[in-house]
């Protein structure tokens, strides 16, 4: 499966 | 981590930082939308909810910085909803809360990056943060002024994300990060503070209070 994008933002 | 990310989360602090100091020292929470606080206090809780989910010890800033936000939303939220209740003006907080978050759980089921329970979530937060500032900007054009605190505390609210702006140019050049949906509705959010940036550096830069055309 494609990963889910790591928002690694605030 | 680069300057611009982390000047915006410092001034995201400051704005926070600002306006429950405001609150708390003049016991009053006039001019402050409860509707604009309620927003982002949703924003915060949706968008960190694998606090809740998997808690995993405080052993870096970005856990603690999450709960840092979480807890001062939500605190803002009750000293405006219950402890200075009194001071609230309901009369002027007047857009309807709905009209912006229903789109933006809409928006959120429709353009996401995946279709995933805590993704949806996510991107509905970031679409919501987008217009969260627009009940506050609506009670200001209401009441025709802006106390001098709180136009500081939507110049640093406003400031965090045209930061995360230049910190987004920076990692897209650098490390070739694009988070386009962040980036889309960031940019949306930075325009909506447009006009009061203008009034802001024009007016209250020079002492002078902001008093909008009636």
């Amino acid at each position: 499966p494609e990963p889910v994008p790591d928002h690694d933002e605030l | 981590m680069n300057i611009f990310r982390l000047f915006g989360d410092l001034s995201h602090l400051a704005a926070i930082a600002i306006l429950l100091l405001k609150i708390w020292k003049t016991r009053s929470c006039a001019g402050v939308s409860g509707k604009t606080q309620l927003l982002f206090a949703v924003c915060f809780i949706t968008r960190y909810i694998d606090l809740f989910l998997h808690f995993v010890s405080l052993y870096n800033t970005e856990k603690v910085m999450k709960l840092i936000y979480i807890s001062a939303s939500v605190f803002t939220c009750y000293l405006i909803f219950f402890k200075f209740k009194a001071t609230y003006d309901g009369n002027h907080d007047s857009m309807r809360a709905e009209f912006l978050i229903v789109p933006a759980a809409g928006l959120a089921c429709l353009i996401n990056t995946k279709f995933d329970a805590i993704e949806i979530l996510w991107t509905f937060s970031i679409y919501l943060e987008a217009v969260a500032i627009l009940p506050q900007l609506f009670l200001i054009s209401k009441t025709g002024e802006a106390e001098t605190i709180t136009s500081h505390y939507l110049f640093a609210q406003g400031s965090y994300r045209a930061l995360y702006i230049l910190n987004w140019i920076y990692r897209y050049h650098y490390e070739s990060h694009v988070d386009t949906i962040a980036i889309v509705a960031g940019v949306v959010q930075t325009i909506l503070y447009c006009d009061f940036f203008y009034l802001y550096i024009t007016k209250v830069v020079k002492g002078q209070k902001i008093v909008l055309p009636a």
